[in-house]
């Protein structure tokens, strides 16, 4: 499988619908403090079927939902989408004739999340599972937040075991 | 499972050593399953020696060698299993600059060896220069980010700006 | 010693307020204490409001926005009773470009303020260029420290060196 | 009270006698990862009277005694001096007449540590109420460790508190 793009509306800071092309190679991001970057990255984690609201460093899953700023007041829904394409390998369980892949979650506000491939409603396991078998997903190991390095070093043994589930 | 866990193990341990090396240009490391006789029960220990230094405990090593020998053990992971996507943000930041291009040369070396695509957010000028492309986020209105392509030149004006 | 930490509390929340707001270039914050009718029970928390940002939890700001929270408050502490000394190990690493310089201008605001001598560990070239002096560790023999003096020049080859 | 210098014997890295001058205003540490310049500020803070050897990340205190490099033996000893001048303002406690202090710590391996002030013996706890006196010592708030910046954001508010003591 590959990823070939994201499209955030309403996420976090990500008030307007914007498109991330995700291209082979290596892409950088930058920008100033506070401009949006970990945000990005959230709203990715987020389409992969994060559960964890504190995962994505709120106090509730309804915290990503863009809150209002100093010009615009706060929405009352957040939607992603990512686009990938699975180059001939599928598993029968979701969209069993498409290659290519519209995967989006939309969150309303104290309603939860709604997840869809290709326009067809899903359970958030099934997404989380679609990530999993090619060794991707919210939680995988090659998905390093802003500060987890210093955590991978602080952890546990039994803790930083988990990390080599991804190997296996 | 078990025997699944082992082998992913010996495979992740055998990348980890020679990622380490590479990357600090010299000295030896290890992973080892402990503390169980159960290897789904154990811990994950890393035994790191950078050159020129005697074994110690990770908590005496500094900053920037902790990060690398994490780096090393994501990478090991990575490399036995890749994943058509990897995300690293700001995982440069408590690197000197020798080091800082010795994580870029890994960047490079992955994207030849692997399809996988990253997405690597920094500050830092000389990860910026290595990418094959470069996104700016800005927040031209203030608390509204906007994504926008920038070229080598621009992320040089871009980063002074807030 | 009820009343002292009170009257420690505000005028640490005085300082702090008005070092938020210069460092952001805007915005506001304060400290409050919770969770007790007893001070010396109490919590410290802090409520921040960037410049053009709804206030928010603090684990919602950035890691650069956070550090420089972080800062305001450590430096109100300071500021309230300064000490002989200041050491700050690589508090500059996760801030850009703009907002180094702004630590460094609140580095000079405090060194004309105050007696204290500052000690500053950093990676960071603008942080260099605007200290009095510069000393460099080095390694020349493996796993051995030496401290040398360093001029702003050799700073830069410095850097490339390990 | 000023301090104007610091000397280090075979604590961490600096297994040869080293003079660190503490000069006013801005003083910058620079240099490669790994070379050093931590282990020079818990040098610091060890003179000072630091009692934890979990704070100077070792796994016991005799873990600030050089342990050996590729060519050297480990050494059986550390020693850290402090110089500093009360500039006329004494505490009657310690060294009464003096304005020139020299406060050193000497560890011994498996020994524990000793405490002088100008060739005195004095106990640990003298030595940190000489620095608490003065607004400052090893976990004054002034003297921000590697990686404290993110764990003062994360800290339960009980434990935030405590930095107000400083301002006290
Ligand atoms: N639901 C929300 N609505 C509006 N703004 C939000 C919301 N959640 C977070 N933010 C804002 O997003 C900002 C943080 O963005 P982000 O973490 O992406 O910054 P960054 O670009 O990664 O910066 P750094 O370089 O410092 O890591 C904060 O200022 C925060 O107030
Ligand atoms: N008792 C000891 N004997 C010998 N070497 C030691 C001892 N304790 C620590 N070290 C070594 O000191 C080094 C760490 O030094 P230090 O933390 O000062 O680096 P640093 O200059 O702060 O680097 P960074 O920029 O990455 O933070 C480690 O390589 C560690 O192995
Ligand atoms: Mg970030
Ligand atoms: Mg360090």
């Amino acid at each position: 499988m590959k990823f070939t793009g994201l499209r955030i509306l309403g996420f976090k800071t990500f008030v307007e619908p914007t498109q991330v092309p995700i291209e082979p190679g290596l892409t950088g991001i930058i920008g100033p403090n506070g401009c949006g970057k970990s945000n990005l990255v959230e709203a990715l984690r987020f389409v992969m079927g994060e559960s964890s609201y504190k995962a994505l460093r709120g106090s509730g899953m309804d915290d990503v939902i863009f809150s209002g700023s100093g010009k615009r007041p706060s929405r009352n829904n957040a939607e992603v989408t990512l686009y990938a394409d699975r180059e001939g390998v599928r598993s029968a369980s979701i969209a069993p004739d498409a290659d290519a892949l519209e995967i989006s979650r939309k969150i309303e506000r104290e309603l939860g999340s709604t997840y869809r491939v290709n326009g067809r409603e899903v359970r958030a396991r099934d997404v989380q599972l679609l990530f999993a078998d090619v060794a991707s997903g919210a939680r995988s190991s090659a998905m390093v937040r802003q500060g987890q390095i210093a955590e991978l070093i602080a952890a546990k043994p039994t803790q930083r075991r988990s990390i080599l589930e991804d190997a296996a | 499972g078990r025997e699944r866990l082992l082998a992913a193990f010996t495979e992740v341990d055998a990348h980890f050593r020679s990622l380490f090396t590479h990357l600090f240009g010299g000295g030896t490391a290890e992973l080892a399953l402990t503390e169980s006789d159960d290897p789904l029960d154990a811990g994950l220990e890393i035994i790191a020696r950078p050159p020129g230094k005697k074994p110690q405990i990770m908590t005496l090593l500094s900053g920037g060698e902790q990060a690398l020998t994490a780096m090393s053990l994501i990478f090991a992971v990575f490399l036995t299993n890749p994943s058509p996507l990897c995300v690293l943000d700001e995982v440069d930041a408590p690197l000197d600059d020798a080091n800082v291009e010795r994580f870029c040369a890994l960047l490079e070396d992955m994207r030849k060896r692997t399809e996988t695509r990253f997405l690597v957010i920094t500050h830092n000028p000389i990860t910026m220069a290595h990418m094959d492309r470069l996104f700016g986020v800005t927040m031209a209105e203030r608390g509204v980010s906007q994504l926008v392509s920038v070229d080598l030149e621009t992320a040089e004006a871009f980063r002074e700006a807030s």
